[in-house]
């Protein structure tokens, strides 16, 4: 009951840069698969490598991240995922299941 | 009865921009007469901002990565499994069910079906003037018609002298007649087709946001350190005739000021007009005498993000495109019974009356999710709540990837 509230959301890409199908990509053009955790601090995004045939995620192929602090950002424009990509903070979300 | 019948009411592309949720600008004097009597949950996230996932995941109560239902191809009883839906659940309780409007994402994705028979005791009902929701009916400047993304219409001048919407809810209050005086309880789920883009809405409903009363998105650039990737081109308001002839360059745009300004009055506008039917649907329940034990659901597919970050669609992880309303009426539980009087939900017509006051009573601040909708509805009508599921579920056809929120109805929040 301690635990911190998150929620989980997820959206497909058919390439790193935006293209004509990039909104809504045919599974079978998917790439790269941005999964996302927010709880009510932050906003933490890592954009993976996907396999459409085997609905495989490949956590090691990282594309983009993005990290948002929502108290000083609330309309998430800062990205500081660069900033902070060494850090403890983003070891440790990278280790969630 | 034993048991609570359920109107489970969804809007389509809805982001919180009601006045219960805070938003200063928006008149939807009806959902929040709704918010006032239920509990609310102020921080709620879909798990993809695309209708055909997204609802296949909410009514699942299953996660994308396991109905592997991404695009509006893919039909999770033929991808990944044969997962029990919130309404077949109901159905296989022995409730009635019925589905009107747009509750799964049509096509393929729904199996052509709305997933009838195994989610709704009758085939799914879907207004017949959706056929010209995509035709050139939106009168331009030039006096021509078009097929325009802005597109507030005399309704008397559209085909058969309706909207898709109108005639949902006028089919949602004809079932509620027709099982006013049964004895077997009823799920009746209702998706509204609106705000979702075109904005053919009822052009009286423009008049209660003045233009120059609009404000633009407080971020209305893309961010300077945004990943590429994580940006979409929102692709689908770009084939609109009157955004055409905008010539706004791909991918990343803008749309001029006075443009976005008045994308944003229609939106706003389209909130107030799917408000009224909601308004019409309650007053309904209520008149039917339904609304002392019918418990009602409110929420969306996903958000839409309005300008924010260069942005006109959802097709993101942005929390202006996955965060939505969500709300639940139950009564005895969010409202006492010795409150509900001879009205509980007295329709408000904005149009005609303007100034409204409610207070939200019951609110959750926590982080939910739209998995969690399954277990928390089941269990709030009295049915036991699905079990969670294993790590691999894909055997396994009904549980749940969500929480049942139920506890929180009773406690106080923490943290």
């Amino acid at each position: 009951k301690d635990e911190e509230a998150i929620a989980y959301s997820q959206y497909p890409r058919p390439a790193d840069t935006p293209q004509v199908n990039s909104d809504v990509p045919d599974l079978k053009d998917v790439k790269v698969m941005g999964y996302s955790l927010r709880s009510w601090d932050y906003r933490y995004t890592l954009w993976l490598g996907y396999n459409p045939k085997t609905f495989q995620v490949n956590v090691s192929d990282v594309h983009a991240g993005e990290l948002y602090i929502l108290a000083d950002d609330p309309g998430e424009d800062k990205n500081i995922y660069s900033d902070l990509e060494q850090s403890v903070v983003i070891k440790k979300l990278s280790t969630l299941p | 009865r034993g048991r609570r019948n359920v109107l489970f009411i969804m809007a389509d592309d809805l982001r919180p921009s009601l006045g219960c949720y805070g938003d200063s600008v928006v008149k939807s004097p009806n959902i929040d007469q709704l918010a006032s009597k239920s509990q609310v949950f102020l921080n709620t996230y879909a798990q993809q901002a695309l209708c055909a996932p997204s609802r296949a995941s909410m009514l699942t109560s299953r996660r994308p990565d396991t109905t592997r239902v991404y695009d509006f191809n893919s039909y999770w009883r033929d991808q990944s499994g044969n997962y029990t839906t919130l309404p077949q659940y109901f159905k296989s309780s022995g409730y009635f069910t019925a589905s009107v409007g747009k509750i799964f994402h049509p096509g393929i994705s729904s199996n052509f079906s709305d997933d009838y028979p195994y989610s709704w005791s009758i085939p799914a009902y879907h207004p017949p003037s959706f056929h010209y929701e995509k035709k050139k009916l939106c009168k331009g400047d030039d006096g021509k018609l078009h097929v325009n993304l802005l597109c507030a219409v005399n309704v008397t001048e559209q085909p058969g002298g309706t909207l898709p919407d109108l005639e949902s809810t006028e089919e949602a209050v004809r079932l509620l007649k027709s099982w006013a005086n049964n004895d077997a309880p009823f799920f009746l789920a209702v998706g509204f087709h609106k705000p979702h883009i075109p904005f053919r809405i009822p052009q009286e409903y423009l008049s209660l946001y003045p233009i120059e009363n609009m404000t633009l998105a407080p971020d209305p650039n893309v961010p300077e350190f945004l990943p590429p990737v994580a940006y979409n081109p929102w692709t689908d308001i770009r084939g609109r005739d009157d955004v055409q002839k905008l010539n706004v360059s791909f991918p990343y745009g803008p749309i001029p000021k006075d443009f976005q300004l008045r994308i944003r009055q229609h939106y706003f506008a389209a909130v107030s007009y799917m408000d009224a039917q909601v308004g019409r649907l309650l007053s309904s329940l209520d008149a039917l005498g339904l609304a002392d034990d019918t418990m009602v659901v409110f929420t969306s597919d996903h958000g839409w993000s309005l300008g924010e970050h260069g942005e006109w669609a959802k097709f993101s992880n942005f929390n202006v495109a996955t965060q939505v309303p969500l709300m639940f009426y139950v009564p005895g539980i969010t409202i006492p019974r010795d409150q509900l009087g001879e009205s509980t939900f007295p329709f408000i017509d904005i149009l005609t009356q303007p100034k409204y006051r409610f207070k939200n009573d019951k609110v959750r601040r926590n982080v939910v999710e739209l998995v969690d909708v399954f277990p928390t509805v089941a269990s709030m009508a009295g049915l036991r709540a699905p079990e969670h599921c294993a790590d691999v579920s894909f055997q396994e056809e009904l549980c749940t990837e969500g929480d049942n929120l139920a506890h929180t109805f009773r406690r106080r929040e923490r943290g």
